[in-house]
């Protein structure tokens, strides 16, 4: 562990907790888009299949159940609580989400690690979250209004990606054999996707006025 | 960390 690896992780966790506990107090999941956050409940749920068989540290099993818990939470209360999902702008949040995953898979089966079910599934789950925030920056782009929280949680959710980068950075020069092309360069892309959404995010705050994102 | 080959990140 280092403290680049545990601010991602801490960036993350503040990330799910800011949106978990925007619904639950304002119970409105304005502006937040569920296509997103059931990616992202597949991204844990196929990240974190070997929750039970393989333990590396009390802290790496209790966050794992905390992703695990915190993804299907917001998913539960954006469907089925009955004055959060009235709020759910259902129509704008159109993103054809599992046209991402297919791309995904099929990629996971061709470039992986290892072919084994387990890592094939890990491997998917990291270019599936790679791309698990775009319905949100459409939804965004549609909706033309960014409140802060979802902002925030924007923001956190990519700070915490740029911190696992300077993570790989760190391992890669003080871990002799540290080598992961596949998850530096899924990180990358992922990282990238939001440095263009900051940039527009900053061009509208520097000039105060409404998020353009790009068509 | 753990040994190679094995997921030890989040």
């Amino acid at each position: 562990m280092n403290i680049f690896r545990l601010a991602g992780d801490m960036t993350h966790l503040a990330s799910v907790l800011v949106l978990l506990l925007k619904i639950h107090t304002i119970k409105s999941c304005a502006g937040v888009s569920l296509k997103t956050q059931e990616l992202y409940a597949i991204v844990f749920a196929t990240r974190y299949l070997d929750i039970l068989t393989s333990f590396v540290s009390i802290y790496n099993t209790l966050m794992k159940l905390i992703f695990l818990g915190s993804s299907f939470s917001i998913v539960w209360y954006m469907k089925y609580h009955k004055t959060v999902r009235r709020t759910y702008d259902r129509d704008q949040d159109t993103f054809r989400h599992w046209f991402l995953m297919l791309p995904c898979l099929l990629l996971a089966l061709l470039i992986h690690e290892k072919f084994t079910f387990f890592e094939v599934l890990w491997t998917f789950s990291l270019y599936l979250e790679a791309v698990a925030i775009l319905p949100q920056l459409v939804l965004l782009q549609r909706t033309r209004n960014i409140d802060n929280l979802t902002g925030q949680y924007i923001f956190l959710l990519g700070g915490y990606r740029g911190f696992y980068i300077l993570n790989w950075i760190y391992r890669y020069f003080t871990e002799p054999h540290y080598v992961h092309w596949i998850t530096w360069i899924a990180g990358l892309v992922q990282t990238l996707l939001y440095a263009d959404f900051f940039y527009y995010y900053f061009l509208s705050w520097k000039n105060n006025k409404k998020l353009q994102l790009p068509a | 960390d753990s040994p190679k080959g094995f997921h030890d990140e989040l």
